[in-house]
């Protein structure tokens, strides 16, 4: 995925 | 998911509870600052929007929840069932000296410039200076409970536990987001003083911390 697109963090 | 991220999450969870747990049982919401939890409100609502838009986990989804859940229920306990024991005077942090400079820096630094991104990037950045009105409250007061360090501590120790996550990842998945790196180191940074305090006074016979 691209940097930072993946927001599975809280 | 690895140790350190499971951990942040917790201890977030853990801080979260225990302001909750302590509003709750002492019926007063004094020497907490209500403008720091409507920070925190803001924060997860304006973060957590993709609930609308995407699932990731069941995990994923059941935290975001919770977070929103109690951010609410807090502000709800201190602005309208306990009003009474708010201690408006002491909680005189200027909050539009943050909420306009982190919303002009999420426009012009971000990711993507799309409305969620920008929303997502305004609530990291602001959720790195949410606290300063909490902590502006203790110093002026000169004193915490407590109860209230130990809610500082772990809401703390959550974003520095997530630093070693995002070092973590990037060795081993290569994933890296300056964003919010930078955002948590100065999240991290801003609890230092108070970690030190809470440390070397944290003796046993501690009624109150008292801070500079």
């Amino acid at each position: 995925c691209p940097i930072g697109a993946k927001k599975d963090e809280l | 998911m690895n140790v350190f991220r499971l951990t942040g999450d917790l201890s977030h969870l853990a801080a979260i509870i225990i302001l909750l747990l302590k509003i709750w049982k002492s019926r007063s919401c004094a020497g907490i600052s209500g403008k720091s939890q409507i920070l925190f409100a803001v924060v997860f609502t304006t973060r957590y929007l993709d609930l609308l838009t995407s699932f990731i986990s069941l995990y994923n989804t059941s935290m975001k929840l919770i977070y929103i859940g109690c951010a609410y229920a807090t502000v709800y306990l201190i602005y309208v069932k306990f009003r009474a024991t708010y201690d408006g005077n002491h909680d005189s942090f200027r909050v539009e000296f943050l909420v306009v400079p982190v919303g002009g820096l999420a426009v012009l630094i971000n990711h993507n410039f799309s409305l969620m991104e920008i929303l997502w990037t305004f609530s990291i950045y602001l959720e790195s200076v949410a606290i300063l009105p909490q902590l502006f409250m203790i110093s002026k007061t000169g004193e915490a409970e407590t109860i209230t360090t130990h809610y500082l501590f772990c809401l703390g120790l959550y974003r520095a536990l997530y630093l070693l996550n995002w070092i973590w990842r990037y060795y081993f998945e290569g994933f890296l987001d300056m964003i919010a790196i930078f955002a948590g180191l100065v999240q991290t940074v801003l609890y230092c003083d108070f970690f030190y305090l809470y440390v070397t006074k944290g003796g046993k016979d501690r009624k109150k911390v008292m801070l500079p």
